[in-house]
């Protein structure tokens, strides 16, 4: 029975997709099974595997508007047992008309119930908002994973998103959990840093990872090459990161 | 008669509050009168004047949503000349409902017009999508900054703003114009950096303004302070730069 982990934040930019391409690479490379699913309209997940509109068979947009199965909609990768459903709204008049506000909140969860068994793992990479689209990666999932960057306006979103999810848990999934909250492009020499770290881990305790994943600018070249940081660079600082959270979601505590 | 800009760009955490907040500051600097609306739920902008939400009267919800009259909705800052429209989505429920999607795409054009003449410049920060608060902006405006981090998210992103542009400029704005594309978060030691300006300055010419934002812990500071980096170090690295662009605006390339 695989687990469903919506990877979300409304701040933009603090390594949703980042951490939800290189987490399924690791956790693939574990040998676990791993559906790797955007519903972000800006198409990130399939930036980062090299993909264009032309390799695009089928994606989220016909799953959400045209009832097409999931299973149709399903991209292997070059990483054995990791596959994707990338986001195909190529134009912001479809994305406006028919995504943002149309789809039924649960509609994500009605369209991955027949796959969710053949994965130990699906990751929803969601888009900077608290819009209709996140709203069904929340309903749709088991758990929530909220990426962190160690800066103020990021740490200022997070009232927000948990008030977010507590209506969400009330109101629409009662079984959502948090995953955890990821502390993402750690610059530990910066004092800034730092002190959102503390201020992190002071407010929400064991809620936070014990990964920690440091800014490493081989991260940042995986939508140069098309492909997870693990398969470019295999020694780099942020491919180990990323293996060590694995390992924590799928042992526990790392004890760092 | 006042300029208004949006800033805007769907990609995430691309400098776009941090731009609106510290070219707001040096354009009053420069003894200019300028508004900052802010129509981002997030509302960074009022976190980056340290105004929790007992501070704040009125803002943009009550502009959409109940007709208020701008004016009443303009806060003053420390700063003379600077004044601010705060985003106050306090929750999202509201935003969801109210802004999101039922507001008119001209609601903050007719809303702006008993102001404009009694400012210099009004910038207008956008969410991290192409939805309805953004083409609100889009419409509003004379022109748009786009602010472009020098990574490959950031680049793939510009094709499918580009395209939004287009449209909004055919359908409903066919006065807007670019008032360019700005290089934020610049750390020039760095390869992938050089790689993305020059992709980005060979694409788009003339387009990209001349001055450069680089990487300066000073900005990322501003949410920690509650004020514009100007007040608390004006020696800094991004102060300066954000005084040239503010230069380069009034006066034209700065020829660098
Ligand atoms: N640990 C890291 N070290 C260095 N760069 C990183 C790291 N994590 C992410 N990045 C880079 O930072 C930028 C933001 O990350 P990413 O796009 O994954 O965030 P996001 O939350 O998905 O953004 P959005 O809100 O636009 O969807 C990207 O250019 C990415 O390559
Ligand atoms: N030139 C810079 N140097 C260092 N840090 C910066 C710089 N510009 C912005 N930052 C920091 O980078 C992060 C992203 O910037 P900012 O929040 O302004 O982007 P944004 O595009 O408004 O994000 P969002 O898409 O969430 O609205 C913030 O933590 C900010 O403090
Ligand atoms: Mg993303
Ligand atoms: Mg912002």
């Amino acid at each position: 029975m695989g687990e469903v982990i919506a990877v979300a934040s409304q701040k933009g930019g603090v390594g949703k997709t980042t951490t939800v391409v290189n987490l399924g690479a690791s956790l693939a490379e574990l040998g676990k099974r791993v559906l790797l699913v955007d519903v972000d309209p800006q198409g990130s997940v399939a930036t980062s595997f090299g993909m264009s509109r032309y390799d695009v068979r089928a994606g989220i947009l016909e799953v959400f508007t045209q009832d097409l199965p999931i299973r149709e909609a399903i991209h292997r990768t070059e990483i054995e047992g990791l596959d994707i459903v990338p986001s195909n709204v190529w134009s912001d008049e479809e994305e406006k008309r028919n995504l943002m506000g149309a789809a039924a909140e649960s509609k994500l969860r009605q369209a991955l119930k027949p796959v969710r068994d053949e994965y130990d793992f699906i990751l929803i990479d969601c888009p900077p908002n608290l819009g209709n689209l996140t709203f069904n990666a929340l309903i749709a999932a088991d758990s929530v994973l909220v990426p962190v960057q160690c800066e103020y306006y990021a740490l200022k979103a997070l009232g927000r998103f948990i008030k977010v999810i507590r209506s969400v848990k009330a109101q629409h999934n009662p079984s959502l959990r948090y995953r955890g909250f990821l502390l993402t492009m750690v610059d530990l020499r910066s004092n800034l840093a730092r002190r959102v770290m503390e201020k992190v881990r002071y407010t929400l305790q064991d809620l936070v990872l014990d990964t920690i994943i440091p800014r490493n600018v081989r991260l940042a070249e995986v939508p140069y090459y098309g492909k997870p940081a693990v398969l470019f660079d295999r020694s780099a600082k942020g491919v180990a990161a990323y293996a060590r959270l694995a390992k924590e979601l799928l042992y526990g505590s790392t004890g760092q």
